[in-house]
């Protein structure tokens, strides 16, 4: 599975 | 959420509100470099393209479209609205200069070899140098208005607390984001030549000019 990356900061 | 981020985050808004009140105001951006804004919307709509594919929280949401409704509107003022007053001449730097080596290095260092994740890699490159237009500006004029100074302070400002935010973040979170930081650090380093004018001149009362 590919990794989803969040990204939380503006 | 911690108290640096949430200040960082009020920093640069407040920056980028100044500049629309100056612009507005004087319905002049006469000192403004054009291609900095340029590349903070180009900034701001590459790295916020996951509006469309993750939801983080309603402040996260709103925080991003208002960056980019500022962006654009800083963008239409300064080309359009008031294009008689920019300063095009003074405006010379190359902005290849900038975009091919961003460009070339997020797509070599990335977290992931996505178009999402390479895109929001050449945001947070392109932003760490995207104020240098309008440093090389100020350098070639000599001078720069002082409410243009408050600009380029809360921009700095936010980036030394986001650094603050990060060093928190490792501690409580152990979040550590290698791609952003060291983006960060290096951005925060172009303002420290700026930082020391603006505290020797600007707040004590004197008008920003080089020698």
């Amino acid at each position: 599975s590919r990794k989803v990356l969040k990204h939380d900061e503006l | 959420m911690n108290i640096f981020r949430i200040l960082g985050d009020v920093s640069h808004l407040l920056a980028m509100i100044i500049l629309l009140v100056k612009i507005w105001r004087s319905k002049s951006c006469a000192g403004i470099s054009g291609k900095s804004q340029i590349l903070f919307a180009l900034v701001f709509t590459t790295r916020y393209l996951d509006l469309f594919t993750i939801f983080i929280s309603v402040y996260n949401t709103v925080m991003k479209v208002i960056f980019l409704v500022c962006a654009y509107i800083t963008v239409y003022m300064i080309y359009m609205k008031f294009h008689k007053t920019f300063d095009r001449e003074h405006d010379s730097f190359r902005l290849e200069f900038l975009l091919v080596p961003v460009t070339g290095l997020s797509f070599l260092e990335n977290h992931s070899f996505t178009p999402l994740e390479i895109l929001w890699t050449f945001s947070i490159y392109l932003e760490s140098v995207a104020i240098l237009p309008q440093l090389f500006m100020i350098s070639k004029t000599g001078e720069a208005e002082t409410i243009t100074t408050h600009y380029l302070f809360f921009l700095g400002l936010y980036r030394a607390l986001y650094l603050a935010n990060w060093i928190w973040r490792y501690h409580t979170e152990n979040f550590y984001d290698q791609i952003a930081v060291v983006s960060g650090v290096v951005q925060t380093i172009f303002y420290c030549d700026f930082f020391y004018l603006y505290v020797t001149k600007v707040l004590k009362g004197k008008k920003l000019s080089l020698p």
